[in-house]
């Protein structure tokens, strides 16, 4: 299992916006980025899971100089499409596993849970792509995990 | 804006569960998973968002095939860690642009998703990596979707 992660990244400058109660109905996610692309705001990386009940929460991550800036645009969008609110966190990282063809071989992402859970780490939000499996974490926990994750996955750190 | 992206894919076998209202605490990640890898269950995407009040929802992906397998071996996990039951879907696509650089230069998503709304598109879920933007959506809107996205972004069909 191990083989296929080449790599641990992380990012420390990381702070999340969370547009709480959104309704999920189509032009949604429309608004809430025209907003911040017509603001010139930069998105890291953007969540949201399924919809309860046809509300949703969307969240999305940027850097902590942006956090206020993106707050502000975020504002009257939250009103417009009825939003519930509008949360941040400026305390986070995010971490990732690198590899290739991980989705093929089961036991990646257990792996790496496994190595947060075990070393005390909370797993704040999780999002994946074919080559990475990434979870934001509180920011103080970054520099263990990225150790943890080295030796879960036999990787030299620095790797 | 639309320079960055090269290319927009799609995956029709997409099925997704949700396990509803998960604690969040450290180790609920990592019981899902383990009990996943040891049915030896291919994991796509993994999406989780924040939580609000220490309970959050946890979502992954898996083939159609594998829908039956996977909700029977997290069934006895959602008792287990105490969370409030586990949803699923059979009927869904994904379609993502790819591209390189995007999070630098804003309005990527922006564009993708206002392509999906003026095209009636809902958006379920929504996932990202530096070089992917992923959308969740009704598989029977996959066809649209692609054809959309590719004008949307001045793309040949077939790129
Ligand atoms: C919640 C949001 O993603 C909505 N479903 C939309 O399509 O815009
Ligand atoms: C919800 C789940 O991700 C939990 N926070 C964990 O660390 O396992």
């Amino acid at each position: 299992v191990a083989k296929k992660v080449r790599g641990i990244s992380q990012d420390v400058n990381v702070a999340k916006v969370t547009v709480v109660g959104v309704p999920d109905r189509t032009g949604v996610a429309s608004a809430i980025f025209d907003a911040l692309a017509r603001a010139n705001i930069s998105i890291d990386t953007i969540v949201q899971n399924a919809s309860i009940n046809r509300i949703t929460d969307l969240t999305f991550t940027v850097t902590k100089n942006d956090l206020t800036k993106a707050m502000k645009v975020i504002d009257p969008v939250v009103k417009s499409i009825g939003a519930r609110e509008c949360t941040s966190d400026s305390k986070l990282a995010s971490v990732s596993i690198i590899g290739a063809g991980m989705q093929s071989v089961p036991g990646y992402a257990a792996k790496m849970f496994r190595a947060l859970y075990e070393a005390g780490i909370n797993i704040e939000l999780i999002t994946t792509s074919e080559i990475r499996i990434t979870c934001i974490i509180d920011e103080s926990k970054a520099g263990d995990a990225v150790r943890v994750l080295h030796r879960a996955f036999e990787l030299e750190q620095g790797a």
